[in-house]
């Protein structure tokens, strides 16, 4: 594409095409939007962060990361949607406009790589990492099954050939260890999203056990909230409530670890397939996707801002 | 790139927890080599799973003897892959 503004939002991309659009959204906003490196892939592919700021230093942050999964192409291409919206909402709505110029906002639009690039060029079907476990002819590591929150209690496989594959220690994985690293370092993120599809479900802590979370009562309303406003666009229905009651146990997931460095807003969505497509949501259902997720994310960005801690 | 020709996606209704348990030991039978979409949770949730081709067979007859129903969510995952690779190239080719 020759801009941001020719780039087809409303297709899948390949991993090239996405990092493409990002040197071209960073080109195109040198005030609003840098692109930062927070690592490199087990495949030794680069893996990019997009942070748009609008000045001071260490603000308080919001962190959003898509395709964890690689499979889940509708979270990839939800992402690069995203980062068009917020350059354009920037300066035009006034919400939004008030949350970034108080916050900062990280995007990782293809949070594993290796798998993503795999996706396209061998298996479509491909979830996990692709790094290589001694003793075993199996590949990958289920990348949220690697935190360090609950890691390898029941709701993950200490198999390697299973999609649900731990990993043989927390954080085994760089693509989940860049992120640690770069949160850690960061240490002031108050939001955290990780984006999956495919079921219509907005999750909070936590996973790994069936304890409440301590502030189990303020993240069930703001996801009821989340879930009022994406599906008042196009009437998708969504369920919410914490990962082990809405769908199972699952241990060393994101969200659970990001909840305990005291992120207090921590968020797992699955995106629609509102039909019979599942991880094979046809691309003319991109946009509608991006649109009606884009408000949940606000209300959940706007609480944020509006309640800091 | 890894062909998908005959897989197929089942949908399947657990009425009860039994028959959640049930499809879940189908989880663990390894040489059908099941891609669980959507896991097997609790009655009422729906399971999607991609079964081979070569494991169709057994899976339906095990999922009818157990009065487990079903239905066909995807016929053919090839063609849907097809389908989305022709319209990224189309793209790509505008």
């Amino acid at each position: 594409a020759l801009s941001t503004k020719t780039f087809n939002y409303a297709t899948y991309h390949t991993l090239d095409e996405i990092y493409e659009f990002m040197d071209l959204l960073v080109t195109e906003n040198p005030q609003l939007v840098s692109k930062i490196q927070i690592g490199n892939t087990f495949e030794g592919r680069p893996i990019y962060v997009l942070k748009f700021s609008t000045g001071g230093t260490n603000r308080p942050a919001i962190w959003i990361d898509t395709g964890i999964h690689s499979r889940e192409w509708v979270t990839q291409a939800s992402g690069v949607w995203f980062a068009k919206k917020i350059t354009e909402d920037y300066g035009q709505d006034a919400a939004f406009t008030a949350i970034l110029d108080n916050m900062d906002i990280f995007l990782e639009i293809v949070t594993n790589p290796d798998g993503f690039a795999y996706t396209h060029k061998t298996n479509r079907m491909w979830r996990k990492t692709r790094s290589r476990t001694q003793g075993s002819l199996c590949v990958g590591v289920d990348p949220n099954r690697n935190w360090d929150a609950g890691f390898g209690l029941a709701g993950a496989s200490s198999n390697p050939c299973s999609d649900t594959y731990h990993g043989k220690f927390a954080n085994s994985e760089v693509e989940v260890k860049s992120i640690v690293d770069f949160v850690t370092n960061h240490g002031n993120i108050k939001a955290f999203i990780s984006i999956h599809s495919y079921s219509q479900l907005l999750l909070y802590p936590y996973g790994y056990t069936s304890e409440p979370a301590p502030d189990k009562e303020e993240l069930d309303q703001l996801a009821k909230s989340a879930v009022t406003a994406l599906t008042s666009l196009y009437g998708t229905k969504y369920k919410y409530g914490s990962i082990i009651d809405t769908i199972y146990q699952a241990s060393g997931s994101t969200v659970d670890w990001t909840y305990s460095q005291g992120i207090k807003y921590s968020f797992t969505f699955e995106l629609r397939d509102t039909g019979l497509r599942g991880f094979l949501l046809p691309a003319s259902q991109i946009i509608p996707t991006a649109e009606e997720t884009w408000l949940a994310l606000l209300t959940i960005m706007d609480h944020t801002f509006k309640h800091p801690y | 790139n890894e062909n998908f020709v005959g897989h197929q996606v089942l949908r399947i209704s657990a009425a009860n927890e039994a028959q959640v348990q049930k499809v879940k030991e189908l989880e663990d039978l390894e040489h059908l080599q099941l891609d669980f979409w959507r896991d097997p949770v609790r009655p009422g949730i729906p399971i999607d799973v991609r079964v081979p081709f070569t494991s169709i067979q057994s899976v339906k007859v095990f999922l009818e003897s157990h009065g487990i129903n079903y239905e066909i969510m995807i016929e053919d995952i090839q063609t849907l892959l097809d389908e989305e690779q022709k319209q990224m190239s189309a793209f790509q080719a505008r």
